[in-house]
């Protein structure tokens, strides 16, 4: 399979590692049966590279889908819009890639240059995407009743939001907790 | 407003409305959804007394039960005016109904909507449908799906509890016969559902027909006391997700019609005679509706955490990057970046795979009708590895936004707790992540062998022709 560090491509490259690592499970699972396990024992002996490629099958399939749908959006969509979809489907595609790399040299014609590149673009798609970044999560329209949380609300008052939760806390709803009287005091005057 | 968000907000490049209507399915289901939370928003019994983090194990069920209810009727109500509240819109509904969104918890009514309402409409046939599919939508009764056991989960076939009929009196025996076959963990089962879909292993004639779905009253619908032959109780404490209520379940003779058994797929007759369903998979039919179902919910899982860590990552100033300057925002450092970015890419990513999941569904459910079976296969082994994957990495993907708040993010009061809660239920329930890989790599073997014959294969799968027909040169 011929690497280049293009998105569809990237994507096919996951097509070809499902395929090749299904290849050779198919192969080991024949091995095994031919050295005298049933095909279930063979099955079960070959599981962790099952699970492997299976995995990759999917996120194969999860970057396929992304692609298409943001490329069908793109054709709808202001440019600058579709510069910001793009640049998010750029960087789920790298960070997939830079997580199979061990498969990438095993199964692809990728070299080790092609890799530093591939790094590159992903610390550069990081990059472009970071000026976006709070109006991306504003455009995934969570008013703050649904986020439910003192860190991720609107209008930033974190501190604040904080302050006022810790205050609803029932230990903070009398200042001497019984507690005192009980334990802490008879500790403190050796009477425990 | 904090004013580094004003300032990030003055930097952006694109139209953020224009991204929303794209984000949620277009402008009409952007403005349902606004009208939505507006209206629970300004409903003051769905706020919270006290926040859910602070309450008891008891009081977390009573205030979720309320809730729930309260959003049910509200929902309902609202939607009546507008729609009409049925079988072919009650999907649209389910953000609400089911997610924790508006509940900032699991929901105790969430799987009577989320699988038992579809479990009707999926394995009962149309006289069964018009017996419980309007109670059930309506809430006059309150169902769950039930199937897993405290010995057997995942794998179905291992599951012990008998549904055995008895021609002479047109009826079929729910027993558990051990501890081990005792029902567990079902959704809503410890003290909020009067019925449930039970599975089983049926009898008949002498011969076991393997596991089929049975309509069952298991309380009183005026006392909602267990009716006799029902041991039912909640199962305790969990790691998160309390609000479930998750129950366990034990039958002893316990009796229902025949025709209780759901035939919509499989059939059982006076005489004890079976018909297998067409296609061993179509009683699968709701798990694969709900798996994805917890795909769309977790992409959105993750899409919240990310939302959360990235504002706090602006506003929250920390260390230099150049000594002559003052501090930077931690989501200037490019490890920050590195940790964030990505999740909010892959969250948009799931979301969109999970769409078209969804599109791949109702296609699949087009040609059952017209007895196509033929995707079948195709959409299980898919649907069960974007299940595994969707968790995953959405329960990784919130931990990861958690820590990138630091020492914050470890308050409850940041909501990561539930997030994190909801997202690793997930990972949990409705199979086990890696029996589910094992499922689908069981298809991909099963395809690839019919590629090596240079038999035609699905959509999902056709890339693998070229590799099975040329050999590997590298």
């Amino acid at each position: 399979f011929a690497w280049s560090d293009s998105i569809p491509v990237i994507i096919e490259a996951f097509q070809a590692v499902t395929a090749n690592r299904l290849r050779l499970a198919n192969e080991h699972i024949q091995q095994r049966i031919n050295a005298g396990r049933t095909p279930q024992e063979a099955i079960n002996e070959t599981g962790l590279e099952l699970v492997r490629l299976a995995e990759i099958h999917c996120r194969g399939f999860i970057l396929q889908s992304a692609y298409a749908a943001i490329e069908q959006a793109c054709q709808a969509a202001s440019q600058p819009l579709a510069e910001v979809l793009r640049e998010i489907c750029r960087l789920v595609v790298y960070d997939e890639a830079l997580r199979i790399t061990g498969d990438l040299l095993r199964f692809t014609t990728m070299s080790d240059n092609d890799l530093v590149e591939l790094q590159r673009k992903y610390e550069s798609s990081l990059a472009a995407i970071r000026p976006n970044a709070v109006s991306i999560v504003d455009a995934f329209d969570y008013p703050d009743f649904i986020l439910g949380s003192t860190l991720g609300v609107y209008d930033g008052n974190v501190y604040e939001r904080l302050f006022e939760d810790a205050m609803k806390s029932p230990l903070n709803q009398e200042p001497v907790n019984r507690t005192f009287e009980l334990y802490l005091k008879p500790l403190m005057r050796g009477k425990l | 407003v904090n004013k580094d968000l004003l300032e990030e907000r003055s930097k952006c490049t694109f139209d953020k409305e224009e991204f929303t209507v794209w984000w949620v399915g277009g402008k009409d289901r952007l403005e349902e959804k606004r009208n939505r939370e507006q209206f629970c928003m300004s409903q003051p019994e769905f706020r919270d007394k006290t926040p859910l983090h602070y309450v008891s194990h008891k009081e977390l069920y009573e205030e979720t039960v309320r809730k729930a209810t309260a959003i049910f009727a509200k929902s309902k109500e609202m939607v009546q005016k507008k729609h009409g509240f049925n079988a072919g819109n009650f999907v649209n509904f389910l953000d609400v109904l089911c997610g924790d969104g508006f509940m900032h918890q699991a929901n105790p009514l969430a799987v009577h909507f989320s699988m038992f309402v579809p479990g009707i409409i999926g394995h009962g046939n149309a006289e069964q449908q018009e017996r419980w599919l309007d109670r059930a939508l309506n809430c006059k009764i309150l169902g769950t799906y039930v199937q897993t056991e405290l010995g057997h989960g995942t794998f179905l076939r291992g599951l012990e509890t008998t549904a055995t009929f008895d021609a002479e009196t047109d009826e079929i025996v729910i027993n558990s016969p051990s501890l081990t076959a005792y029902k567990w963990w079902p959704g809503g089962l410890g003290l909020t559902a009067n019925h449930c879909i039970v599975m089983a292993q049926l009898y008949s004639n002498g011969r076991c027909h393997g596991v089929n779905p049975f309509m069952v009253q298991i309380r009183d619908e005026d006392t909602h006391m267990p009716l006799p032959g029902i041991e039912i109780g909640e199962i305790g404490n969990k790691l998160g997700y309390n609000g479930v209520n998750n129950g366990f379940l034990g039958f002893k003779n316990f009796r229902i019609p025949r025709t209780n058994m759901l035939m919509k797929n499989a059939k059982l007759s006076h005489d004890g005679t079976y018909q297998k369903p067409i296609s061993s998979v179509l009683n699968y039919g709701t798990m694969v509706f709900t798996r994805v179902l917890i795909a769309l919910d977790t992409s959105q899982l993750l899409a919240r955490a990310a939302t959360i860590a990235i504002r706090y990552s602006c506003v929250r100033r920390q260390s230099v990057i150049d000594p002559s300057k003052p501090e930077v925002q931690v989501i200037d450092h490019q490890t920050q970046q590195g940790k964030l970015l990505p999740q909010l890419a892959k969250a948009i990513a799931l979301k969109l795979s999970a769409d078209n999941l969804w599109k791949m569904y109702e296609a699949t459910q087009m040609d059952l009708e017209v007895g196509n079976t033929d995707r079948l296969p195709e959409l299980h082994a898919i649907s069960c590895c974007l299940k595994a994957v969707s968790t995953a990495d959405s329960a990784a993907g919130v931990e990861v936004c958690r820590l990138a708040c630091g020492g914050h993010g470890y308050l409850t009061s940041t909501n990561f707790l539930n997030l994190y809660g909801s997202a690793t239920a997930a990972v949990t329930y409705e199979g086990e992540n890696t029996v589910l890989y094992l499922q689908t790599a069981r298809y991909l073997v099963k395809v690839w062998n019919q590629a090596l014959k240079g038999q035609q294969l699905m959509p999902t799968v056709r890339y693998l022709v070229q590799y099975a027909t040329k050999p590997n040169t590298r």
